[in-house]
């Protein structure tokens, strides 16, 4: 039974619903670890997937979404809600800048916590 | 390296089409996405520092200590911080760190008192940013030997408001900070230069430096030898006996905590998600 409850748990919200993804941003990759002291690279995240009808709580999604959700049902012309980050973080960065000046700063919204419907 | 930038279906996309070598629209279309990210992050353009460009164990060590990346394998260097410094960055979304130019120093070392004279070129801080707090810091080196040892040093901060006219002349100076310290320590001194500095930002032309005084009250007493141990113990100028590599991470550092209106302060990231 206990193995048989995650799978009807899948069932219920499909991995193509709006969610949270992995994504880690590599500085090395486009050669910014040259002024870039550390971190080497985050983990940014991303948010995709559907936004189906009804739309369900753990979709974290708000009134309005729920009703564009549900006028889409009906009226296709309407786009259904987007799945987009509903909670930032920030990361901070250790860094050389143009002048060689060494600069520690905290960057807003950087890292996606969580994902909704919106 | 800016090819990187391109996502990797996109970069599929280019080789399909034929084209092994990018145009010219196409290397003109990178670079402005490029510029866009920099701008994101504060910068004009792509910064390019040379091999030799140092950065400050103290910077690492704040970014250690501030850093939301937990990674488990790094080994996190000793706090050496204080209670001065948590506030300041609790303030603050953004420290800089400056090393002064030399070509501008004036040494002066005199019977029972040594007087280094430092410019620190700060208008590379955005207008935008408001500077909350500045610390000057200062190495210190134990005294090696038992003679030597336990001996006191006063160092005095002034901000130079008038350059010394003439050789002869002291310059036009007010006292910022002062304190007694013991020459048996290895550690860092931190001076607050706040006041100086915050003004500076605002208005470059009042930046005309920081004086270092270093007063030896108990030179008199001791030898020649330790006598010049006791000057060499306030790191505020080159040595001749040490490496070059020494001298980068113990010359005095002038720190810069500031805000620029946009987000959370450096401290608070951490403890918010804590």
């Amino acid at each position: 039974q206990a193995r048989q409850r995650p799978k009807q748990r899948r069932k219920q919200h499909p991995r193509t619903n709006c969610r949270r993804h992995a994504l880690y941003v590599d500085f090395s990759d486009v050669g910014w670890n040259e002024w870039i002291v550390a971190p080497p690279g985050y983990h940014a995240f991303y948010c995709h997937g559907e936004c189906p009808f009804p739309l369900s709580d753990h979709l974290n999604s708000t009134n309005h979404a729920i009703v564009q959700t549900l006028v889409n049902s009906v009226n296709s012309n309407i786009p259904k809600a987007c799945c987009v980050p509903t909670e930032l973080s920030p990361i901070s960065l250790l860094y050389l800048d143009e002048y060689e000046k060494v600069i520690l700063k905290n960057y807003q919204d950087m890292v996606v916590e969580g994902c909704g419907c919106r | 390296g800016a090819a990187g930038l391109i996502p990797e279906i996109d970069r599929r996309k280019y080789s399909d089409s034929g084209r092994h070598t990018p145009e010219r629209s196409d290397i003109n279309f990178l670079k402005e996405f490029e510029l866009r990210l920099l701008n994101m992050f504060g910068l004009k353009r792509r910064p390019t520092p040379s091999k030799s460009a140092v950065v400050p164990q103290y910077m690492l060590d704040l970014y250690y200590m501030h850093s939301e990346n937990d990674e488990p394998n790094i080994r996190r260097p000793r706090s050496t911080m204080g209670k001065h410094v948590e506030r300041a960055a609790s303030r603050a979304n953004t420290i800089r760190s400056f090393h002064h130019e030399e070509a501008f120093e004036a040494l002066s070392s005199l019977k029972g008192k040594t007087a280094q004279q430092f410019f620190f070129n700060l208008t590379s801080v955005p207008a935008e940013e408001l500077i909350t707090a500045a610390e000057l810091r200062i190495f210190r080196d134990q005294v090696l030997g038992e003679a030597g040892a336990g001996g006191f040093h006063r160092i005095n901060i002034y901000e130079v408001f008038r350059p010394a006219l003439a050789p002869s002349k002291e310059p036009l100076t007010r006292l910022l900070d002062t304190r007694l310290v013991q020459d048996s320590h290895t550690r860092w001194e931190s001076f607050d230069v706040g006041s100086a500095v915050a003004r500076w930002a605002r208005e470059s032309q009042h930046n005309h430096g920081l004086l270092v005084e270093v007063l030896h009250p108990e030179e008199s007493e001791g030898s020649e030898e330790v006598e010049t141990n006791r000057r060499r113990h306030v790191r505020v100028s080159r040595s001749l006996h040490a490496d070059e590599d020494s001298w980068a991470q113990a010359r005095p550092l002038l720190v810069t905590y500031s805000h620029d209106g946009q987000g959370s302060a450096v401290l608070h990231s951490n403890r918010e998600k804590r």
